[in-house]
């Protein structure tokens, strides 16, 4: 809606006034005088008159400091380096305002009006940012609103006690931002919104200073958020410049992650694997190679090495999805649950496949969601099975069981495409000892024995092998699982044609065999 | 094959790939010594 | 056997496109994640210094924002009145920390160019400086190499070692670039 006649002009004459204070002011020196003065200004200029000027003010000044660094960034004739420091000092200044305007909003223990004032502002920057980006295009640039997003954060979290009652609002607020600026709505700002997410004081507050963890269920999302833009890129396999960059990025967070959270990464191990495609076999690896940091993982290549004496496997992992309210539809939950209670009507077994089959076009055939979700779930209901009878899961109390029996159907049943999908389900729950681990081990190395054709015991290999050629880290479930096919004569591993099919695969299994060995 | 949706975030990408971020831009403002990086021999300390 | 691209062979076909494209590389094998910069065997959380997404090496120290009381702030009223940076003016010590506080800095390239105009030589395998002690006699010299002692400069524990040291000339780093004013 058209501003008021003069609106524009006042908040530009604002803006460079507050930009010349803050400037003309020593760097870190108290700025409270010069605020409470300026703000008298924009009284008197009635920009804080009403909830719509404030906002249209906001607004104004983010396009007035956006189109500012336009300018500067189009103008040639000067050095980058002094053409940054003049646009962080415009920025900064912008920030800074906003800080203070939120902090001295309403009453000092009033955190409502400024969380309210806080959202207002962050919104009006997206906003902006998303118009920006539609509008430019590929003139898009990242740097104001990357500058803004970023200052904005570290003001708010300055040690003062004003800011501290609303530090998690504070938090949240931006999380809620990132969200709606996530890579596949903005994919201009990918680069930039990565660099905010992974910024040092950014995860610290969120992962490490968050009561009762309270910050990681957002920031799983604005993972999943970023593994879902990537998604599509890293299907093809073949990694453009720009992807691989952001990919890249992407792995060095989620070490950063792995040495510093491993906990966060076991928490939502499942919803990470929902969204990284099968081919990431790395990414993934490194997600489930995460292990509580209280844990001691006994050698996998130790001789002997008995797991199902392990205390470990004992205990379920936190899985922090639902995964039952994930199998849809309702009709086919029922039926399910019904099978697993009465292993009974076999014609369940025999409609299995279709309710996983989604279309028949390439790449999207099946409900890789659905797959991975049902496979957790009968795993968690036989591992509880098998205990309600005072049993432990091992190689005889797996067997013969409805469980069992939904998973050697799929397995025979399944084309090629779908017995991969339905055994990466299976892989994925490899992990450090616990329950799944052993159970979902166990499964693995059973369906393998019982196999009625050599392709299914060559696709397992080929799901296993997959996850161990890449660079580490592996996942301990894995090299435990692996450790035993080719170990235990009663596999017959090495008899199978597909292990010398080719000199490459030969040396392959050998090597790999050796390093496990 | 990408879709049309994923070619033009693709576009996009791209595009942002030459205005990469500089690290100056998630810092305070240096009075001091600010960061001028420059691609420095690989056999002098990295770290 | 599986003969489509779920099966071993699909896999086989994957690996050797692989050997050929390195695009595809880095999703077939992975890549060699302890080269991403990253300490991963620090005992200290590693975020409180990560440089970012595309950082090759953590913050160094003078990256780290830390919140000071404002009167510890005095740049301001002090800065006008210090001398401007000349690397010519300093002792040695200090173009040595320069040198190996300012990585991947254009500080990092003026400090080796003004020690090299003191006659350090950086030792591209040792990965020191060193120079020759004034005075002394060299055991032995060819055109490939001598052998005699040198100072070397010990950066773990800061200062100057003499040591016996067979030089070979081609070891040492010729002459840093100082064409970098356009980055300053």
């Amino acid at each position: 809606y058209e501003d008021p006649p003069g609106l524009v002009e006042k908040t530009d004459y604002l803006l460079r006034e507050w930009i010349g204070i803050y400037n003309s002011q020593p760097q870190g020196r108290d700025t409270t005088k010069q605020f409470t003065m300026f703000v008298h200004q924009m009284n008197v200029h009635g920009i804080l008159k009403t909830d719509d000027l404030i906002t249209r003010f906001f607004r104004l000044s983010t396009q007035i400091c956006v189109e500012t660094v336009y300018r500067s960034l189009t103008d040639k004739s000067v050095s980058m380096n002094l053409t940054r420091a003049k646009i962080y000092h415009t920025l900064d200044a912008f920030v800074k305002l906003v800080a203070l305007l939120v902090k001295h909003s309403g009453e000092a223990n009033n955190t409502n009006t400024k969380v309210h004032l806080l959202n207002k502002v962050l919104g009006i920057v997206a906003g902006c940012l998303l118009q920006d980006h539609d509008t430019r295009v590929i003139d898009f640039h990242q740097l104001p609103y990357q500058r803004i997003f970023t200052m904005l954060f570290l003001e708010l979290n300055s040690p003062e006690p004003v800011l501290e009652t609303i530090n998690f609002h504070v938090l949240t607020a931006f999380c809620h931002t990132l969200h709606i600026l996530r890579p596949s709505k903005a994919a201009g700002f990918s680069y930039a919104w990565l660099e905010l997410v992974s910024h040092r004081t950014f995860m610290g507050r969120i992962l490490a200073n968050s009561p009762q963890q309270k910050g990681w269920p957002m920031y799983a999302q604005l993972l999943i958020d970023l593994f879902k833009h990537l998604s599509p890129f890293l299907r093809n396999a073949e990694l453009a410049k720009p992807v691989t960059m952001l990919y890249k990025g992407t792995l060095r967070v989620l070490l950063v992650l792995l040495h510093d959270f491993p906990e966060f990464l076991c928490d939502y191990h499942y919803n990470f694997c929902d969204v990284i495609p099968p081919n990431c076999i790395q990414m993934r690896n490194l997600i489930l190679s995460a292990f509580p940091r209280n844990m001691r993982l006994p050698d996998p290549f130790t001789p002997n090495l008995k797991v199902d004496m392990l205390p470990e496997i004992s205990y379920g992992p936190r899985i922090l999805a639902n995964v039952s309210i994930m199998i849809t539809p309702a009709q086919f939950k029922k039926e399910l649950d019904s099978y697993l209670k009465a292993r009974a009507p076999v014609t369940f077994l025999s409609e299995l496949r279709s309710n996983l089959q989604l279309s028949s076009a390439p790449g999207v055939r099946y409900n890789i969601l659905l797959m991975n979700a049902l496979v957790l779930y009968v795993g968690s209901q036989a591992i509880s099975h098998i205990r309600s009878k005072g049993q432990t899961p091992n190689m005889s109390t797996i067997a013969h069981s409805a469980h069992m029996d939904i998973f050697q159907n799929l397995a025979v049943d399944l084309d090629t495409e779908g017995r991969y999908l339905f055994l990466n389900a299976i892989a994925n729950q490899l992990r450090y000892p616990n329950s799944h681990t052993h159970y979902f081990s166990c499964t693995l190395l059973y369906l393998f024995a019982e196999a009625n054709t050599e392709a299914i015991q060559e696709q397992i290999t080929r799901v296993l092998l997959e996850r161990l050629i890449v660079n580490r880290p592996h996942p301990w479930g894995l090299l435990i699982t692996f450790i035993e096919l080719i170990k235990n004569p009663t596999y017959k591993f090495w008899s199978h044609e597909f292990v010398r099919c080719a000199p490459e695969i030969e040396k392959l299994f050998e090597s790999v065999a050796r390093s496990c060995m | 094959p990408l879709q049309k949706e994923h070619q033009s975030q693709f576009q996009y990408m791209e595009a942002a790939f030459y205005h990469m971020p500089h690290p100056s831009d998630s810092e305070r403002i240096r009075p001091y010594v600010q960061r001028t990086p420059y691609p420095t021999q690989t056999y002098y300390i990295q770290a | 056997m599986v003969n489509d691209q779920f099966g071993i062979v699909g896999l086989l076909t994957f690996i050797r496109a692989a050997e050929t494209d390195p695009d595809l590389v880095s999703l077939a094998l992975g890549q060699d994640l302890t080269a991403l910069g990253l300490n991963l065997n620090s005992p200290e959380n590693l975020y409180p210094s990560f440089g970012g997404p595309w950082a090759e090496y953590p913050c160094r120290p003078q990256d780290l924002d830390f919140n000071v009381p404002p009167e510890y702030i005095i740049n301001h009223a002090i800065r006008d009145k210090l001398a401007s940076l000349k690397l010519s003016r300093y002792k040695d010590d200090l173009l040595f920390f320069i040198f190996y506080n300012n990585v991947g800095e254009v500080l990092q390239m003026m400090a080796a160019s003004e020690l090299y105009s003191r006659e350090w030589r950086y030792h591209i395998e040792e990965k020191v400086w060193i120079t020759q002690v004034p005075g002394m006699v060299l055991i032995e010299k060819t055109s490939t190499y001598e052998r005699g002692t040198y100072y070397f400069f010990d950066a773990q524990n800061w200062r100057k070692v003499a040591k016996e040291f067979h030089l070979e000339y081609n070891k040492l780093e010729s002459r840093p670039s100082s064409n970098f004013s356009s980055h300053i």
